[in-house]
């Protein structure tokens, strides 16, 4: 563990808490794309298959029953109580590209051709675009609401504090992965417009919205 | 420790 992936961890907390907070609040999802909700919740579910198999720490542990479960509870509740306060004709973006895209990708660049190992590198492979229904879906209504955007950029840069981390992990420890640092740097460019709107505006108090 | 199961990170 380094400062790096402590703060990613905790800024993907945060992330978490800030949408179930926006959920809440405003008793409504809307501006949130339920489809990039379903793709990390297959991202999380892939991810910890490993989870009754590999004991790393109680921190570890905790954690991933933590996002496998607040991302189920999220998928539920926008099915359930908050079903009518989000519109899924703005949610249009093809999902099945990206979950048939992360397969093939996955199928070709792995470490090894296991169960465990393969749906790990689904997963890494999925996460990285997963945020693209969200972007699609702001990118059509051109604005987004305060606290979603601070959720949205809490989530972006949890991934992007990853990416130093392999760097540095890399550089410390010799440990090395390319295809999680290559779907993190993926997933940090699809961010990219992203993060020039929130910083240019939202940190300045103002609006997120598209010009 | 590159596979699965010797995974640390979230």
């Amino acid at each position: 563990m380094n400062v790096f992936r402590l703060v990613a961890d905790l800024m993907h907390l945060a992330s978490i808490l800030i949408l179930l907070l926006k959920i809440r609040k405003t008793r409504s999802a809307a501006g949130i794309s339920f489809k990039s909700q379903l793709l990390y919740l297959i991202v999380f579910v892939t991810r910890y298959l490993d989870l009754f198999t590999h004991w790393v720490s109680l921190y570890n542990t905790a954690m991933k029953v933590f996002f496998i479960a607040s991302s189920g509870y999220i998928v539920y509740q926008m099915q359930r109580r908050y079903r009518a306060t989000w519109d899924p004709a703005l949610d249009t973006f093809r999902i099945e590209f990206l979950l048939g895209g992360a397969a093939v990708m996955s199928l070709i660049f792995h470490t090894k051709f296991t169960f465990l190992e393969l749906f790990w590198t689904y997963s890494i492979w999925l996460e990285a675009v997963a945020i693209l229904p969200q972007l699609f879906q702001m990118s059509r209504t051109g604005e987004a609401e305060t606290i979603t955007a601070h959720y949205l950029f809490a989530l972006g840069a949890y991934r992007g504090l990853y990416v130093v981390n392999w760097i540095y992990r890399y550089a410390t420890e010799g440990y090395w992965e390319w295809i999680p640092f290559l779907a993190g740097m993926v997933q940090t460019v699809l961010y990219a417009d992203f993060f020039y709107v929130y910083f240019s505006r939202v940190m300045r108090g103002k609006k997120f919205e598209l010009p | 420790a590159a596979v699965a199961g010797g995974k640390d990170e979230l």
